[in-house]
């Protein structure tokens, strides 16, 4: 089973057009999960980014001052909890 | 039976199978459930046709969970076969509706990867085909329809995403689909519902040329979100993939287009901004009720204008 502990999701805002050239290299990049597709600056992407590559990540948006916010803390929780109220619903249903 | 059945949680496959099983035993005479063929790991596949009689009437496709962990779709298609069901007889729309035109819905249209994404990998978004020579498995089945095949944004590395393919149609869930619509011949809507960015899109995506009917189809899509939006205020936007997301070839409503079935459109359902793929389950019934409002008002133009 394939586990996304210390995994978190960045919604990154590019802002002009070197931004979204930096983000089509970090496309390229294929340990990166990219969830929603297309680079613009009107529409923010959504990447889901493995924990090792974390600080590398950020720290690489950071330095090209492309901003972003982190929109899911840690993906293996929300799976948990996902998986648990499933869990929890096939027993009521029994 | 279909009216305990929890529609505001999440259910693997086995699950959604038997629930399709319970809502044609209640509608024997509206619901059959269709076996287009399997899926590489011998699934079957199933689609539910709303039928109240007639040889090959005029038809809409509606199809959820083309890949796979976009979860909220196939979710959202459960409860949609249950309301139209329920609708029928009641709704005067829904009974129009029906009584004119063929409803065809594939509620989980990539079995292996949903089934994949309940048991080793929750964010597994393609098919689960062998690709020779390479240790990465599936195709995306969204970029594998033969429609600007092989061009701008799909990947030709079998460990992307985005695969495409070793060629237009080679993957089995998709030539299902391809063969079903050609063999049946009068489909006037092709509908592929996705998740997430809140959207709703009409063709093309492999090029960002305008379609001969582009503004009769924005219009089309810029009423039912309002629709869509009367309910929850959940915002959208509607444009061509191309112009709205970016460059996507192989996708599956520009080769519905391309073969004839103008009123051809994919939704990209909500996320709250929050969640993505992981949206909670108490925003599965929110989110199909919006849905269907933005789907009955573009069967209703279908139904209202024959070509």
């Amino acid at each position: 089973k394939e586990l996304f502990n210390g995994d978190q999701v960045l919604r990154i805002h590019a802002e002009s057009e070197d931004h979204i050239h930096i983000l089509k290299e970090l496309d390229e990049d294929s340990g990166l999960d990219f969830w929603t597709h297309g680079f613009s600056t009107e529409r923010p992407v959504d990447v889901r980014v493995p924990h090792a590559s974390l600080y590398a990540v950020k720290d690489f948006l950071k330095e090209n001052n492309i901003p972003f916010t982190v929109m899911i803390n840690n993906v293996q929780d929300l799976l948990d909890e996902q998986k648990a109220e499933m869990v929890s619903n096939a027993e009521t249903e029994r | 039976n279909a009216k305990i059945f929890d529609f505001a949680a999440y259910h693997d496959l086995d699950t959604i199978y038997s629930f399709m099983d319970t809502l044609v035993a209640s509608h024997p005479n509206l619901i059959s459930k269709i076996n287009i063929g399997n899926s590489y790991e011998n699934r079957p596949m199933y689609a539910l046709k709303f039928s109240t009689g007639g040889e090959n009437r005029p038809a809409i496709w509606i199809d959820a969970g083309i890949h796979a962990r976009e979860w909220v779709t196939q979710a959202s298609a459960v409860w949609i076969a249950n309301k139209m069901a329920s609708d029928y007889g009641v709704d005067p729309s829904v009974t129009s509706l029906l009584g004119q035109m063929d409803v065809y819905l594939m509620i989980v249209t990539n079995p292996d990867g949903y089934s994949f994404t309940h048991t080793d990998n929750r964010m597994w978004r393609k098919t689960r085909s062998v690709n020779p020579g390479s240790s990465c498995r599936g195709t995306d089945p969204n970029r594998n329809w033969d429609a600007g095949f092989g061009g701008p944004g799909a990947s030709k590395n079998p460990c992307s995403d985005s695969y495409h393919g070793p060629y237009a149609h080679s993957e089995v869930e998709v030539k299902n689909v391809v063969d079903l619509i050609k063999g049946h011949g009068n489909f006037k809507s092709f509908i592929s519902i996705h998740s997430y960015s809140q959207l709703l899109m009409y063709p093309y995506g492999y090029t960002c040329t305008n379609i001969p009917d582009q503004s009769e189809l924005h219009a089309v899509g810029t009423a039912a979100i309002k629709e869509l939006m009367s309910l929850y205020n959940t915002k959208y936007q509607v444009g061509s993939i191309c112009k709205i997301i970016y460059q996507a070839s192989g996708g599956s409503i520009d080769w519905t287009y391309n073969i004839g079935i103008k009123y051809s459109f994919a939704f990209e359902l909500r996320d709250t901004g929050l969640y993505g793929f992981l949206l909670p389950a108490n925003q599965i019934i929110p989110t199909a009720e919006e849905t269907w409002l933005g789907l009955k008002n573009i069967m209703e133009y279908v139904r209202d204008h024959p070509y």
